[in-house]
C-alpha cells in the first residue's frame, strides 16, 4: 500500500509544472524515504531529477517499493481538477496497474477521485558522481528566470561566465548582442535577495536557452535557484522546495567543435 | 559554433 498526502494541492501542481514541458512521461519511485524521480528529456540534453522526502508530506506511508511510470499530460489533466487549497493524496495498492488522486476541499465537503492507469517505462537511471563544482552561484530564483527569458531573445545560446566578481550571461545572435552581469551582494536585507558566489576557478560555459528556460518553470517552488559548474561538465540548476525536498535539472554544454 | 553534447557522454547508465 501506497499512500501519500500534502496539505495543499498547490505543492504538486508546481512540481508537475516545473517537469512537464521537458518530459512527456517519467517513473516516480516510491520507498519509505519519499518519492524520486529521475529522467531524461527525449534528446538526452538535460535530466530531471527531483526528490520528494516522505517526512515534508503530511502523511506518507509505502510498504512496498513501488515505481509507477505516469504519463505527465494525464496527470496534469487530472491536477487541474484540484483547487489549490485542496488537500491531496495519492494511492496505489502494491502491484496495482493504476494510482489514484484524491482531493477533499478545506471545508470536507466536496471530495472527488481520478484514477489514473499507470505504464511500464524503461528506466534508463544515469549515475551522476557526486562533484566539487569550480563555481556555486546562488540567486534569486525570480531574476535567474527573468534572465534567461530576456537572453532567449537575442540567440539560441547563452554563455554563463562565472568569476569571483560577479557571474556574467550573454547572448548574441542576428538583432545584435546582450550581456547581463550580477554582482555578489554585499548586504542585503532578505537572504532570499542575495546573490552569493562560491568559487574555486573561473568558468566559463555555453547553454541551450532552450532549456535554461525549460528550468526555470520551477520558479513558484523556491526564492533562490543554485547554479553549479565546472569547465566542460553538465550544469546543475537546483530548486530547494521548502520542507519537501528538491528538483535538481543537469545540462550538458555545448563545446567548440 | 559550439556543438550540443549529450548528457550520457558525461555519465554513464546504471
Amino acid at each position: 500500500m501506497f499512500e501519500a498526502r500534502l496539505n495543499a494541492a498547490t505543492t504538486l501542481k508546481k512540481v508537475l509544472d516545473a517537469i512537464k514541458d521537458l518530459l512527456n512521461e517519467a517513473t516516480f519511485d516510491c520507498s519509505d524515504a519519499g518519492i524520486q524521480l529521475q529522467a531524461m528529456d527525449n534528446s538526452h540534453v538535460s535530466l530531471v531529477s527531483l526528490t520528494l522526502r516522505s517526512d515534508g508530506f503530511d502523511k506518507f506511508r509505502c510498504d512496498r517499493n513501488l515505481s509507477m511510470g505516469m504519463n505527465l499530460g494525464s496527470m496534469s489533466k487530472i491536477l487541474k481538477c484540484a483547487n489549490n487549497e485542496d488537500t491531496v493524496t495519492m494511492k496505489a495498492q502494491d502491484n496495482a496497474d493504476t494510482v489514484t488522486f484524491m482531493f477533499e476541499s478545506q471545508n470536507h465537503e466536496k471530495v472527488s477521485d481520478y484514477e489514473m492507469k499507470l505504464m511500464n517505462l524503461d528506466q534508463e537511471h544515469l549515475g551522476i558522481p557526486e562533484t566539487d563544482y569550480s563555481c556555486v552561484v546562488r540567486m534569486p530564483a525570480m531574476e535567474f528566470a527573468r534572465i534567461c527569458r530576456d537572453l532567449s531573445q537575442f540567440g539560441e545560446s547563452v554563455i554563463i561566465c562565472c568569476t569571483k566578481e560577479g557571474v556574467k550571461f550573454s547572448a548574441s545572435g542576428d538583432v545584435g548582442s546582450a550581456n547581463i552581469k550580477l554582482a555578489q551582494t554585499s548586504s542585503v536585507d532578505k537572504e532570499e535577495e542575495a546573490v552569493t558566489i562560491e568559487m574555486q576557478e573561473p568558468v566559463s560555459l555555453t547553454f541551450a536557452c532552450r532549456y535554461l528556460n525549460a528550468f526555470t518553470k520551477a520558479t513558484p517552488l523556491s526564492n533562490q535557484v543554485q547554479l553549479s559548474m565546472s569547465a566542460d561538465v553538465p550544469l546543475v540548476v537546483e530548486y530547494r522546495i521548502p520542507d519537501l525536498g528538491h528538483i535538481r535539472y543537469y545540462l550538458a554544454p555545448k563545446i567548440e567543435e | 559554433t559550439p556543438i550540443q553534447n549529450d548528457l550520457q557522454e558525461f555519465y554513464s547508465l546504471v
